[in-house]
């Protein structure tokens, strides 16, 4: 659909009401590593898609040191502090619409200055 | 700014480039109006020109709404999530999510935030992924055209410093123009500048 100018959009859409599959990731603020929480493999996914997890390991609902590093780079990509910690910052960028396109090919990053980074599997 | 690894782009005797719609999604000429003024904002900055083609056949650049799986194994995701998405060069392929609310905006505004989350300005959008399809990766500069993200609502339209520097380090300056910087600032030039 499109709109020609701010008025014409219906007044339903008015109430924010911003329901996509990324929301469900803010239940996940606060999760750390060690924990089995249920919607963490979909954040994988998430990681994966967008190229900070790389190989074909299970994405599972496990906190581990493969997600912790996704997170390392997806926060120095985004300039929010590095806690490889899943915190209200990290979320609250993570739940915006983005481009599809992803922010690292084949484990290496040129975001963020052209510093390169990896994720790396253990 | 960042490329593609091996820094593709359009090669040095392709300066012109032809850009064709998707004829199934029978886009008005307002909305084809936005694309141009997107298209415009690279070309203002570079030597590159865009022409609109009738025709799908021979053109460079294809522009299509999709929704869902579409064929290129990156399925959209409904309303808000991603976007849309672009080849690298030379390909020239630039999908958009055909179930987001797009806004079609006043091409005077060049920056707005609104309280209204769940529509997508598609000039804003459309400048981002024009990028792509000329080489540029993502940036983690925030007010860049090629920052990944935007929220709902926003516009950002204008390219910035980091977008210009990174277009000019693959193409050069536009001749024609003070299109903003014209020198590479990251790379020496011999490596990389506007050759073929």
């Amino acid at each position: 659909k499109f709109y020609s100018n701010v008025s014409s959009i219906p007044p339903l859409q008015f109430l924010n009401a911003t329901q996509n599959a990324w929301e469900t990731f803010s239940k996940l603020a606060g999760c750390h590593i060690g924990e089995n929480i249920n919607g963490l493999s979909k954040l994988k996914q998430y990681f994966r898609r967008f190229g900070y997890i790389t190989g074909t390991n299970n994405c599972t609902d496990d906190f581990d040191d493969v997600l912790q590093s996704a997170i390392n780079t997806y926060q120095k990509n985004f300039n929010l502090k590095v806690t490889g910690k899943l915190d209200s910052s990290t979320l609250r960028q993570i739940v915006k619409p983005r481009c599809g396109n992803p922010d690292m090919i084949d484990g290496v990053s040129e975001m963020n200055g052209g510093k390169k980074l990896r994720a790396t599997e253990r | 700014y960042s490329f593609f690894p091996g820094k593709p782009r359009w090669p040095k005797r392709k300066r012109d480039l032809t850009y064709a719609y998707v004829p199934q999604n029978n886009l008005t000429d307002e909305v084809k109006r936005v694309f141009a003024r997107a298209f415009t904002r690279w070309a203002e900055v570079t030597p590159l020109n865009f022409t609109r083609s009738e025709s799908l056949l021979g053109a460079d650049i294809v522009i299509g709404f999709f929704s869902g799986e579409h064929g290129d194994g990156e399925p959209f995701d409904g309303a808000m999530g991603t976007l849309a998405h672009a080849s690298s060069p030379p390909t020239g392929m630039l999908h958009l999510d055909g179930d987001e609310d797009w806004l079609i905006s006043d091409g005077e505004i060049s920056r707005r935030v609104l309280p209204v989350t769940s529509v997508v300005d598609l000039e804003s959008v459309a400048v981002h992924e024009i990028g792509h399809l000329l080489g540029l990766g993502h940036s983690s500069v925030e007010d860049a055209i090629m920052f990944p993200a935007i929220s709902g609502g926003d516009r950002k339209v204008e390219l910035a410093k980091d977008d210009i520097e990174g277009i000019q380090h693959l193409y050069g300056g536009n001749p024609n123009g003070d299109g903003g910087v014209s020198k590479p600032s990251r790379e020496n030039e011999s490596t990389g500048g506007a050759g073929d």
